[in-house]
């Protein structure tokens, strides 16, 4: 464990926070898509499921994985059923198949070994570096956010870039690279780019989270 | 092969 990695756990663990926050205070889930909250629980329990085969590895990664399982499924659970109302389908528009589709065919191609097990954790690793999209585009679509679902992004992103410098620091402390995560992972924080970009110069300079016309 | 060192990333 490094710092980059633990302040990256620690900002996804914090932005689901911020997304659970922000339900309950608003009563509301308007603005965040229902399509990219259900990839994530698609993508926790393809991913974490080795609690259940895989040796222990610590409390911390126990801890951690069913956290990310319970609090995605309870974010569903406040989407479809507590909040149902607020909930908007009419905007949250992307085609799923264009990222599950891939996900498959690139987790059929790449990966460790060409077991189930490994075949399920790279599609995990695909999926989620896809997973944001809906919510992106939804963003795109809507031209403007609250200020609070803005942060809720920024930590999820701030997530995705502390674990470069993570991989960085790992290969020059023990010459390790898990090449389907690096690449994965800089493609999801890639995705990332514009929206920190608007993040930075307006909603920290207390200004409205909205798009260019 | 897998990398041993994957599994304790979440």
């Amino acid at each position: 464990m490094n710092i980059f990695r633990l302040f990256g756990d620690l900002s996804h663990l914090a932005s689901i926070l911020i997304l659970i926050h922000k339900i309950q205070t608003s009563r509301s889930c308007r603005g965040i898509s229902f399509k990219t909250q259900a990839l994530y629980v698609a993508v926790f329990v393809t991913r974490y499921l080795d609690l259940l085969y895989a040796e222990h590895v610590s409390i911390y990664n126990t801890f951690m994985k069913l956290f990310f399982i319970g609090s995605s499924c309870y974010i569903l659970y406040l989407m479809k059923v507590r909040f149902r109302p607020t909930q908007d389908p009419s905007i949250d528009t992307f085609r799923l198949e264009y990222l599950l589709g891939p996900s498959v065919v690139l987790a059929l191609i790449f990966n460790y070994t060409f077991s189930f097990t490994e075949v399920l954790w790279a599609f995990s690793i695909y999926l989620e570096a896809l997973a944001i999209l809906p919510q992106l585009f939804m963003l795109q679509r809507t031209g403007e956010a609250e200020a609070i679902t803005t942060h809720y992004l920024a930590a999820l992103g701030a997530y995705r870039a502390l674990y470069i410098p993570n991989w960085l620091y790992r290969y020059f402390s023990e010459g390790t690279v898990d090449p389907i995560a690096v690449v994965a992972g800089i493609v999801q924080t890639g995705l990332y780019v514009d929206f920190f970009y608007i993040y930075f110069t307006k909603v920290l300079r207390g200004q409205k989270f909205e798009l260019p016309a | 092969p897998v990398p041993d060192h994957k599994k304790d990333e979440l």
